[in-house]
């Protein structure tokens, strides 16, 4: 079980990023996301271990707590806001004015496809 | 059911009872799926519920659409809206009261709910990074694990196709069933994992009017994937029974 190094790795990356305690802001969410993520990867051979449970319990409460689903809503897996592109977006009537460039989706055109059917 | 997941496996499950496709900070889609027929432990989806979240974005308000297969497709969310948010950042539509989309333009995703025979099929195009992005309504901070469309179905709950249907009519029929193409089908030709299910389908079922609507259900799904993820069709079709997974 490897939750020690995830910890030491969490207060590596709150030191360098002058986080002096959990707080409700990106950066924070940030490094709770990437612990999150640590714990995650060690969690089979964690199974048993208290310390591990705790800590994942607690950063779940955290990350509620600042609500920092919504501070990193705009941030993707690579950890930027997505580019703009050019937009697929259905067809639009000529007298139809473009709509708000802030709701047409601005990241990269590469997608994935999900279907269930029948018995 | 069948199941294909964003990551292109092809999965048939059990999942009896209600459980979540899709849940991340944006949408939410989760299908309770029951028993086909009594003793056997083959299941079909009989509702499927959407959410979309709005609450992590200005681009709509909360909306959420339910469908039922004991009852017609619904024309609008619960709330009796087709649209939301600014520009119609949310649209919903009816097609031949038997397919419903729903447009989510800021994260450039469609979901389609089909009524296909007895039961309901789903069907959802979203980017990848959006995919990658899982996590639930709590963003990375909840267990994404169940998420079927991501994660595909838990070992425990996968069926086996050949040791556990049924056979009510054999190969070669099921297969001149599912190869005949009738004139209110939407594909002519099913092809690869769906000319595969819809050939264990009607093993399972026999020929009777559940046969036409599982061989209807796998036309559909192969119309969405045409025009969805049309890349995944390798148009394989079994011409020889040996080949077939299900022959033996």
């Amino acid at each position: 079980c490897k939750v020690d190094k995830c910890s030491r790795e969490y207060e590596r990356l709150m030191d360098e990023r002058d986080i002096p305690s959990p707080e409700p802001s990106t950066e924070f969410c940030q490094v709770a996301r990437d612990y999150l993520s640590c714990l995650r990867g060690t969690a089979r051979s964690c199974r048993g271990n208290l310390n591990y449970h705790s800590t994942m319990s607690t950063l779940g409460r955290l990350g509620s707590e600042f609500n920092c689903p919504r501070l990193l809503t705009n941030i993707t897996s690579a950890g930027h806001v997505p580019l703009p592109s050019s937009s697929s977006a259905p067809p639009r009537t000529t007298n139809t004015p473009a709509p708000k460039r802030e709701c047409t989706y601005q990241g990269r055109h590469r997608f994935k496809h999900c279907g269930l059917f029948g018995d | 059911p069948h199941l294909k997941t964003f990551k292109n496996e092809y999965q048939t499950c059990r999942v009896r009872g209600a459980w979540p496709l899709i849940d991340n900070p944006y949408i939410g889609v989760q299908v309770t799926n029951e028993p086909v027929v009594d003793g056997s432990p083959a299941t079909a989806t009989t509702k499927v519920t959407i959410i979309i979240r709005g609450r992590s974005t200005p681009c709509a308000d909360e909306k959420t659409y339910e469908a039922a297969s004991d009852a017609s497709l619904p024309a609008t969310f619960i709330d009796g809206t087709q649209r939301s948010g600014p520009d119609a950042s949310v649209v919903l539509t009816v097609h031949e009261q038997q397919r419903i989309e729903i447009y989510v333009r800021y994260i450039e995703t469609t979901l389609i709910v089909r009524q296909a025979g007895r039961y309901l099929a789903f069907s959802a195009r979203m980017p990848e990074e959006l995919v990658n992005f899982s996590g639930g309504a709590d963003g990375d901070f909840s267990d994404s694990s169940l998420q079927l469309c991501v994660r595909g179905c838990p070992a425990s709950e996968r069926l086996d196709p050949i040791s556990e249907r049924g056979h009510k009519l054999p190969w070669n029929k099921a297969m001149e069933r599912c190869r005949r193409s009738d004139s209110n089908e939407v594909t002519n030709n099913l092809t690869d994992h769906y000319l595969d299910w819809c050939v264990f389908d009607v093993m399972t079922t026999g020929d009777g009017a559940s046969a036409n609507d599982f061989a209807a259900a796998a036309h559909s799904a192969q119309a969405d994937v045409l025009r969805l993820d049309p890349s995944s069709l390798k148009n394989k079709t079994t011409t020889h029974r040996e080949q077939n997974p299900y022959y033996s």
